[in-house]
């Protein structure tokens, strides 16, 4: 049972609603077969493309840097 | 440029909007010109028209709401989200919603009303978000109350909806053309060797050994100050520049601006209550001794000793034989003071102390 630190708990949450909210994640998360690892990088480098980043597939320090920043809450890929 | 999925677009180019209501942070009559200008942004360079009505409802209805308001977007008065709109249609289509509980400002504090409103409507009108920083439309709230420019990707993007303009109008500074003749500058500064020419919300860096210069947005390199500064020089000494805008100053080392800045330049420099600005001033290297150029006078301040050498005010023209107008510019290069004056630059050699050339300005850029 790995203990997370308060701080790598809330990033977690971060990236999850922010990719929830703005990339449609959790929408497809639903189905059996899929590898939620794997879909969370997929809309991680989704994001790290529009955002101009190192496109990593990770919730790297940059990444949650520009998560945390404020915005239009359009998501920025289509239904 | 991407197109927005379904490539959504009104049909018309004669569209209405209304103000449902309004934020208790700002005046009516400031929400209303901050909607009307954000509308002007696109108006200015494609067919449409918009026209504000107030009995009935507009095709684009502007409005404040708090928390769950009825669509799939809930405000929650955090940062993370405080404005969204909805593509073109009816009903919802078009529409664009504030959050109630978010300070909503007609300055550089956050969040600027007409910035914001100007990208949410860039979503009524059809486009997605853009992935370059520089533009409207992308997704990060970007304001730093420059002088707004709508940058060539946004223009390029609604005009792929609905076409360019009518009659377009010349944007400013859209894009900065060093080699057309008549060009002045805001500030002109030399750093580790280059130069930098300062012109609005753009640099143009002149670099030995580059054969043509630099040209970007000053905010690349410093997001932090402001655009069309009045003067600026270099500290080699301490390897800092100093910015001037009004009686401000603004110290900077690399891209930081130096804790405590910007200052007043009475209370940083001593100079008297009355002097309100700077037109230019430069840092003679040799002698760590700064000029001061403010109308047609003159302050000598000392880096060293950090003050202002007494006997000062003196007459430009009486020391400087021959710049006897408003000084735009200067900057040192070895012996060699160079005024700048509208388009034109003179070399004033330190050691005969007279004006020994002038030319016209672009020819630092190999035009």
């Amino acid at each position: 049972f790995p203990v997370i630190q308060d701080g790598l708990q809330k990033n977690v949450k971060t990236v999850w609603k922010y990719l929830e909210n703005y990339y449609n994640l959790g929408k497809n998360m639903q189905a059996k077969n899929v590898n939620g690892k794997e879909v969370m990088a997929e809309k991680l480098r989704q994001m790290q493309q529009l955002f101009g980043l190192k496109v990593t597939g990770n919730s790297d320090p940059e990444t949650l840097r520009a998560m945390k920043k404020p915005r239009c809450g359009v998501p920025d890929v289509a239904p | 440029y991407a197109i927005t999925h379904n490539n959504p677009r009104w049909t018309k180019t004669h569209l209405t909007y209304s103000i449902l209501n309004y934020t208790p942070y700002l005046s009516k009559a400031v929400v209303e010109d901050a909607i009307a200008r954000a509308f002007r942004v696109w108006s200015d360079v494609t067919p449409l028209t918009f026209q504000r009505v107030f009995e009935e409802e507009g095709d684009i209805v502007l409005s404040f709401h708090r928390g769950d308001h009825g669509d799939l977007y809930t405000f929650d008065g955090s940062k993370y989200h405080f404005a969204h709109a909805f593509l073109p249609g009816l009903g919802l289509g078009g529409n664009v919603h504030y959050d109630l509980d978010q300070k909503w400002t007609d300055n550089n504090e956050d969040f600027n009303l007409f910035y914001v409103t100007a990208h949410e409507l860039g979503h009524s009108l059809g486009l997605s978000h853009s992935n370059d920083e520089e533009a409207l439309m992308f997704p990060s709230y970007t304001w730093s109350n420059k002088d707004f420019v709508l940058n060539q990707d946004d223009i390029n993007r609604i005009q792929a909806l609905y076409g360019p303009s009518p009659n377009p109008i010349q944007l400013t500074d859209a894009t900065l053309d060093p080699c057309n003749s008549g060009l002045t500058f805001d500030a002109i500064i030399t750093y580790r060797g280059e130069v930098i020419f300062f012109k609005d919300r753009f640099y143009i860096r002149v670099i030995s050994f580059l054969p043509e210069p630099l040209i970007d947005v000053i905010d690349l390199i410093w997001p932090n100050l402001p655009g069309k500064f009045d003067a600026a020089y270099e500290v080699s000494g301490v390897d800092e520049l100093r910015f001037f805008k009004g009686s401000k100053v603004w110290a900077v080392q690399e891209q930081n601006v130096l804790e405590g800045f910007p200052m007043d330049i009475q209370s940083f420099f001593g100079f008297p209550s009355n002097v309100t600005n700077i037109d230019a001033a430069v840092c003679e290297e040799e002698t760590g001794k700064t000029y001061f150029f403010v109308d047609h006078m003159y302050w000598r301040y000392d880096e060293n000793t950090r003050s202002m050498d007494p006997g000062y005010p003196r007459l430009i023209a009486e020391d400087f034989p021959g710049i006897d107008y408003k000084v735009d510019d200067v900057i040192q290069k070895e012996d060699n003071f160079y005024f700048f004056h509208q388009s034109i630059q003179y070399r004033f050699n330190l050691k005969t102390r007279r004006i020994d050339d002038s030319s016209d300005i672009n020819t630092w850029f190999n035009c």
